[in-house]
């Protein structure tokens, strides 16, 4: 699943609709019934509720138009371009058009309303298109879906709750679903988990990013809580579970490594020619991944750490410094055990290995605190 | 380049999927609108973009099954966010 740039969604449970007109293609209570068994289905893995008001402004205004219909996003009459939607916010945004070139019908037999309403809905609530092709936000039209036994997928309830969470359990309402809560499969890691350690972390335009798995924690410098996004919210092209990261201030660019494969990017854009091999770094075929790395601004020198050895590339002169691979613990005493990724910040060093965060003092040439890794997130 | 097509005006497929790379995968306005099949063609990247998104075998090429996907009815919203 992916949420939109920003993951925007509703900071509220109980949200409200409007029909604010209708298509001539089916009777009105044909388009309210599909509406509401549209709103049900998100309705019933989330803790949201949705209730229909008739005039006014409400969070979801859902209108039928043809061709150009005053939002610069024209339809494109029949086929295609069915309808769209906006992600959740204050007035337009949450708000969701059909196209009413389309033919409209309760079954399968021209466009199905309801199967087209709860996709774009998804959207209204904050879901943006998936590519797992059985998944209802999956962009392209399924005019073969089974109607009749319409389950959401894994993949639209781990997004949605995501974004929401699971509905209420309460012994009455047996809502939550009976197999493993989908969250177990696409938990999002929890921050103040004692245990937590992170994939990689790099600065990037003041602000500090902590990944791990899919996700990434956001440490704005001027709000005290992180934000919790998927990492494809902001890079759809980028993998999870990613090895290194770190940024190159004088280049506006952070680089991100997996495996043997590294990306650039500037702000959400990927810079053309990645990713590329590691080893057009200068690192020998022997060297598979990497660890963990950290770009000195001071020095404009970049360290490479693996295993327990580290190099050091030159960023002006673009290449790997001769005499290296070094010892870690040679240069870094008291930095012990793997590193999974590097921080420069106030003058330190802050090495992450497991739970444990080494502050390291490059002058002093020492570690001069142990944290624990997700100090940082303030817990 | 190619005499074959360039000359005589573009192949419609060709124009149908840049139209389609641009509504949903950015294809942006300053990038070589030409589609000349080479591997750093820009369109030729978007195309491996969408194949890559929906599934399909990522050819960067307008074969059958990727043109056949293109012309399918969707919902109106990119599948790549800006």
């Amino acid at each position: 699943f992916n949420t939109f740039p920003g993951t925007p969604k509703w900071r509220k449970n109980d949200l409200t609709y409007r029909i604010v007109n209708y298509t001539q293609d089916l009777p009105r209570d044909a388009v309210d019934s599909s509406i509401k068994k549209a709103l049900k289905i998100w309705e019933e893995v989330t803790p949201l509720t949705f209730s229909r008001i008739y005039e006014g402004e409400a969070d979801i205004m859902i209108s039928f138009a043809v061709r150009e219909h005053g939002d610069f996003y024209p339809f494109d009459g029949p086929g295609m371009s069915l309808a769209h939607a906006y992600p959740p916010g204050p007035g337009f945004y949450g708000d969701v058009h059909f196209d009413d070139d389309e033919k409209w019908t309760e079954d399968a037999s021209g466009t199905n309303l309801f199967l087209v309403a709860a996709h774009e809905l998804g959207h209204s609530l904050g879901l943006f298109h998936s590519t797992d092709p059985k998944a209802l936000m999956y962009p392209l039209y399924n005019s073969f879906t089974d109607l009749a036994r319409f389950r959401l997928s894994q993949d639209d309830v781990n997004g949605i709750q995501f974004l929401y969470g699971p509905p209420p359990a309460s012994p009455a309402d047996p809502k939550v679903p009976t197999e493993a809560s989908p969250l177990e499969s696409g938990t999002p890691p929890a921050s103040c988990d004692p245990a937590l350690s992170f994939d990689a972390v790099s600065t990037l335009r003041g602000e500090i990013l902590f990944f791990k798995g899919r996700y990434l924690w956001r440490k704005l410098q001027w709000k005290s809580k992180p934000e919790l996004h998927l990492i494809s919210a902001f890079w759809p092209f980028l993998p999870s579970d990613l090895d290194a990261a770190y940024e190159v201030k004088s280049m506006d660019t952070v680089f991100i490594f997996k495996g043997n494969q590294f990306w650039a990017v500037r702000g959400n854009d990927l810079q053309a020619g990645y990713p590329r091999s590691i080893h057009t770094l200068g690192f020998p075929p022997t060297i598979k991944k990497i660890d963990a790395a950290v770009s000195d601004k001071e020095n404009k020198k970049t360290y490479f750490f693996v295993g327990d050895k580290y190099w050091r590339f030159d960023e002006k002169r673009l290449s790997m410094e001769q005499g290296f691979p070094r010892f870690i613990a040679d240069d870094f005493p008291g930095v012990d055990g793997k590193v999974d990724a590097v921080l420069q910040m106030f003058g330190f060093f802050y090495f992450f290995s497991g739970s444990a965060q080494f502050e390291f003092d490059p002058n002093a040439r020492m570690v001069t605190h142990i944290f624990k890794s997700n100090s940082w997130l303030l817990c | 380049y190619p005499l074959n097509g360039a000359a005589k005006g573009e192949d419609p497929n060709v124009d149908f999927a840049q139209q389609y790379l641009k509504n949903y995968y950015n294809l942006g306005k300053d990038e070589k609108q030409v589609y000349r099949r080479k591997d750093n063609d820009p369109v030729v990247k978007k195309i491996q973009e969408m194949q890559k998104f929906l599934g399909l075998e990522v050819t960067g090429k307008l074969d059958s099954n990727t043109l056949e996907v293109i012309r399918k009815s969707r919902c109106g919203l990119p599948d790549v966010g800006q």
